[in-house]
């Protein structure tokens, strides 16, 4: 952990805070609850009482803003900056600023920044903490989707905080007080929002069951999810993601959090579009469109926006073939023909994977184009196809791109 | 992921900024203070691959790109 120089800290026991607005992203009563639950996290390791005030100045006042806000530290659009807050002292010290471009939530899914968990970082500063260098701890600068249920403060952070205002008198600190409610004077009136429909919450693997990467030349190893991106070639299973580059002779390891923090994990299929420098995931019934580490603005998106009927719930595999502008998605033992030039089903699908992809008479995982060919994966095996004939031409482990 | 190549002075610009915000980097304007330290920002990339425990080279490959992009919070990363 790290405390500001010269170490500011309130010096005193009872520290106020204000919501001077909100966030259109989340209900109004979402959003208190989640600040009032990220000052409970620092209340239950030290001394300290936040009250609620709704009037006048505060110590920590919190709001809202985008781009320039009236400190020198202007927003930066979504992406990049999530907030920001200074360290205890009068006026702006204290205060914490959540950047209005970015999608709030009280999820802890891929479509937006959890509030809880920003707050309780942001809070972390107006307490008088800095970064910590920690992976996993509460104040490491970078943000990390993680479960908030019954989220527990990490070690770095409780040392850090008590480091500044030691540990609590009595038995676990009382909840965070507020006055009784009143109306408060002031609220920038946002547009109700209609909160999102809780999507079931990714089951989240806890370190203890996260299942172990499969080894690179185990003969018995499928894949997810295939695609190119820039020259390369990524294999997905679960997390994990294989690296193969023509840039450097071994298979890097990585997961999919490397990459793109804000994607679950366990796509269903992907593939490049290398003309527009674009690849697609997909996982259930929605994708995503990432360029190089950034997921585009707008995603998840529906699959039904390409085309699917509502009966398809999820795809197998998709490949796109850079000759005829053409992109396969195989669903069950059927496939399907987009034209990525004008972005829409082509007539007469699905049809049939066996009566056109001869030797292929089984559901595809995951699928590949590669100088040329295509590469058609079913479990631990890979079918190397001619798309012009439409010949199988041989067949092989599916992991025989890792120099085995 | 290997960077398209008109990307690479935008890159380095996104680089020089992170480092302005997170790690106190001034860029050296006078021509003497540039000749005395060949490369200041070479430095500011070992802090920060110092401070996520990224391999220290002072060179802005892509994992020191990468977590340059990742969301993040706006204070700085050094005491300053």
């Amino acid at each position: 952990y790290s405390t500001f120089p010269l170490s500011p800290k309130w010096k005193k026991e009872d520290v106020t805070y204000r919501i001077l607005n909100y966030t259109p992203d989340m209900l109004q009563a979402d959003v208190e609850e989640a600040i009032a639950k990220a000052f409970q996290l620092w209340s239950s390791v030290t001394p300290l009482r936040f009250t609620r005030v709704y009037s006048d100045q505060a110590d920590i006042m919190i709001s809202f803003a985008s781009g320039f806000h009236g400190d020198f530290y202007p927003f930066d659009g979504p992406g990049g900056t999530l907030a920001h807050a200074y360290p205890p002292g009068s006026n702006i010290g204290g205060d914490a600023h959540f950047d209005e471009d970015e999608t709030w939530t009280k999820f802890t899914t891929y479509n937006g920044y959890n509030l809880f968990l920003v707050a309780a970082h942001e809070l972390g500063h107006s307490l008088g903490l800095g970064h910590s260098n920690v992976l996993g701890a509460l104040m490491y600068p970078i943000y990390m989707a993680r479960e908030t249920r019954d989220y527990k403060l990490p070690q770095d952070d409780i040392d850090g905080i008590q480091a500044l205002y030691g540990r609590p008198k009595e038995s676990p600190a009382l909840p965070t007080k507020a006055f009784p409610p009143q109306e408060p004077t002031e609220m920038t009136p946002a547009e109700t929002t209609t909160e999102m429909p809780p999507r079931e919450e990714p089951t989240e693997t806890t370190p203890s069951n996260t299942p172990v990467r499969p080894q690179d030349c185990d003969p018995h190893l499928n894949f997810d999810a295939i695609t190119t991106l820039r020259g390369e070639t990524l294999f997905f299973k679960g997390s994990y993601v294989w690296r193969k580059s023509p840039y450097f002779s071994d298979i890097e390891h990585d997961t999919i959090s490397s990459f793109w923090p804000s994607l679950v994990a366990g796509f269903d299929a992907a593939y490049e579009v290398d003309k527009r420098d674009r690849v697609l995931f997909f996982k259930d019934n929605h994708y995503w469109a990432v360029r190089g580490y950034s997921i585009e603005p707008g995603f998840p998106k529906p699959i039904q926006n390409l085309g699917f009927p509502t009966s398809v719930r999820k795809i197998d595999a998709a490949v796109h073939d850079e000759n005829t502008k053409k992109t396969y998605f195989f669903v069950g033992n059927k496939y399907w023909s987009f034209n990525e030039n004008t972005q829409s089903m082509e007539r007469g699908y699905p049809r049939k994977i066996a009566a056109d992809f001869h030797g292929i008479g089984h559901t595809v995982d995951a699928a590949l184009q590669k100088n040329g060919l295509f590469y058609f994966f079913h479990g631990a095996n890979q079918y190397e196809v001619d798309i012009k004939s439409k010949k199988l031409i041989r067949k092989m482990k599916s992991n025989s791109w890792f120099n085995c | 992921f290997p960077v398209l190549p008109e990307k690479e002075k935008e890159e380095m610009q996104f680089a020089k900024k992170y480092l302005e915000n997170f790690y106190g980097f001034k860029e050296e304007k006078s021509s003497l203070l540039k000749w005395k330290n060949l490369n200041p920002m070479a430095d500011k990339i070992r802090e920060m691959q110092s401070f996520f425990g990224l391999e220290v080279t002072g060179e802005l490959n892509h994992k020191t790109l990468a977590m340059m992009k990742q969301p993040r919070c706006g204070m700085p990363d050094i005491r300053s």
